[in-house]
């Protein structure tokens, strides 16, 4: 099965 | 000092109702520029982005940026202690720790304050970098909603596809499975009863069912959701909020080993 993902490996802290 | 004045006091229910069981605390942030929102779900799945413009308060004062750590299921407590044609009202002083929301009927013959303390929030702001997307569906809100729903009670995850034969809702579970396609359709009475398609690349994603049906409390606020979907990238669900803002939820997919 498909892992789920993590907003934070998408944005990145600002 | 802040005030912050919305004549439709709904909007300001509605937002809470449909933010409140996706995120337990978050830091409100006002400027010049609005009133706003970033946090992430506690597993840090998804993210939840709202705008409220300061064009859109009757009146908006705040001197300096603040940003205030509220309880969302304490903060929706106490909105729903306000009438929908209530006028709202939040107010804080500086270096306070607690906001007051005031609550005017439309005929001001009732006026009722509630006070709310704030809390220390860390909170890590995160950029959220201006993307390309593959594909943008708009469709009507409530049509969406009737998708999330349906399909969960046949699976966990949602697969979205779109290609130029529409945009393809699928879901797999014990009992079997379940394909929605909706095509284009621009020929309807109303505008935002049309769904809109507009694809630069076929895509094909995998998401959580149960935040979808999150996201579909925000219903209430907007007849339309737009789904911005590319390949790797959260999608991106936004309800505008009419004259304001707008409320995006942005959910990580699914991702093959």
């Amino acid at each position: 099965d498909p892992k789920q993902g993590n907003i934070l490996s998408f944005f990145k802290k600002s | 000092m802040l005030e912050l004045r919305l004549v439709q006091g709904s909007l300001l229910k509605k937002v809470l109702e449909a933010v409140k069981d996706l995120v337990n605390d978050a830091n409100f942030d006002c400027s010049a520029t609005g009133f706003s929102l970033q946090a992430m779900d506690s597993s840090h799945v998804a993210l939840v982005a709202l705008l409220l413009r300061s064009e859109g308060f009757e009146h908006y004062r705040c001197d300096r940026n603040i940003s205030m750590g509220m309880n969302l299921g304490n903060m929706a407590k106490m909105l729903k202690c306000a009438g929908n044609d209530d006028i709202i009202t939040l107010k804080a002083d500086d270096g306070s720790d607690v906001v007051t929301f005031m609550f005017e009927s439309p005929t001001q013959d009732k006026i009722a304050d509630f006070e709310m303390k704030l809390m220390d929030i860390d909170s890590e702001h995160l950029g959220i970098p201006e993307a390309e997307y593959h594909a943008i569906v708009r469709m009507p809100s409530s049509e969406f909603a009737r998708i999330c729903k349906d399909l969960s009670s046949i699976g966990d995850t949602v697969v979205i596809s779109v290609t130029k034969e529409g945009v393809k809702f699928s879901t797999r579970g014990d009992i079997g499975t379940a394909n929605i396609v909706c095509r284009q359709n621009t020929t309807v009475d109303k505008p935002e009863e049309a769904t809109v398609i507009e694809m630069n690349e076929p895509v094909s994603l995998t998401f959580a069912l149960r935040y979808f049906n999150s996201f579909t409390k925000a219903t209430p606020l907007s007849n339309t959701v737009t789904l911005s979907l590319s390949s790797e990238l959260p999608v991106v669900v936004e309800y505008k909020i009419a004259e304001m803002g707008y409320i995006r939820f942005y959910l990580a997919p699914k991702i093959e080993d």
